[in-house]
């Protein structure tokens, strides 16, 4: 079973 | 102050609905160099990224940093007031509560006029980072959707693999499977229906179907779309406008198998 990854863990808080 | 002149509502109508079924309440970052918007939906998959430069309005002044907080589907409702030849004002203040719209209808001598009450929004801004991407495909916006739309009512993920061969959509579900292979393509006559890939090494990623068929509602903004992909990276879907503004999506890929 594939997990969806989030947006946040690939880009940083700017 | 913020004033900006669209020569076309359309514009603004056509953006707002491709994305506001992402995302609900967010900010336009006004400044000198146009209106900015970034957000990611409720579940922190998806980041939408809007640029509309000031060359896109005729005229455009923004003197100082301005957010404006606004909920999408209010917006929504205002620009549905607008018909899609109108010119298009926006105009706020410097530390507004209100954004003031202003439809003119160049063939009547209508001017309507509406103010949407701002929100505060505070909301987390990502740095997205420059990326050199092993895989850029360019190809008809309509073609995307198509292929998007079409596997969705199989399964609920699309794999993308990109390699010399060509750019596969593939996806299996419970009903069965299905696949997708274009290559490069040149249309002398209709150049919109080009698809072009820029491959520096082979790609394959898998993506929520249920966001992709989200971001083609895009399609109506430009003729075509640009996918780019990196092993492990987000995955960014291009809508290019005029004047170097843009529609941008990105995507997490799906992990593990």
């Amino acid at each position: 079973k594939q997990g969806q990854g989030s947006i946040a863990s690939f880009f940083k808080k700017a | 102050m913020l004033e900006a002149r669209l020569e076309q509502a359309n514009l603004l109508k056509k953006v707002v609905d491709a994305i506001k079924d992402l995302v609900q309440d967010c900010n336009f970052d006004c400044n000198d160099s146009g209106i900015a918007l970034q957000a990611m939906d409720n579940s922190h998959v998806a980041l939408v990224s809007m640029m509309l430069k000031s060359e896109s309005f005729s005229p455009f002044r923004c003197d100082r940093n301005i957010a404006l907080g606004i909920n999408l589907g209010s917006l929504t409702k205002v620009l549905r007031c607008a018909q899609n030849e109108d010119i298009l004002t926006l105009k706020a203040e410097d530390a507004p509560d209100v954004v003031n719209l202003v439809f003119e209808s160049a063939e009547t001598d209508r001017i309507s006029e509406y103010d949407i009450k701002l929100m505060d929004i505070d909301q987390e801004h990502l740095g997205i980072p420059e990326t050199e991407y092993a895989a850029t495909i360019t190809m008809p916006s309509a073609e995307f959707q198509r292929i998007c739309r079409d596997l969705s009512a199989l399964s609920e993920s699309v794999s993308i693999e990109c390699s010399k061969e060509g750019v596969k959509f593939n996806c299996q579900g419970d009903i069965g499977s299905g696949s997708i292979h274009l290559r490069s393509h040149t249309n002398v006559d209709k150049p919109e229906l080009n698809v072009e890939i820029d491959l520096t090494e082979p790609v394959s990623l898998t993506f929520s179907l249920k966001y992709l068929v989200n971001f083609c509602k895009a399609s109506g903004l430009s003729n075509q779309v640009k996918l780019c992909l990196s092993n492990e990276v987000p995955l960014l879907v291009e809508y290019a406008l005029s004047n170097n503004s843009y529609l941008r999506f990105y995507l997490a890929p799906k992990i593990g198998d």
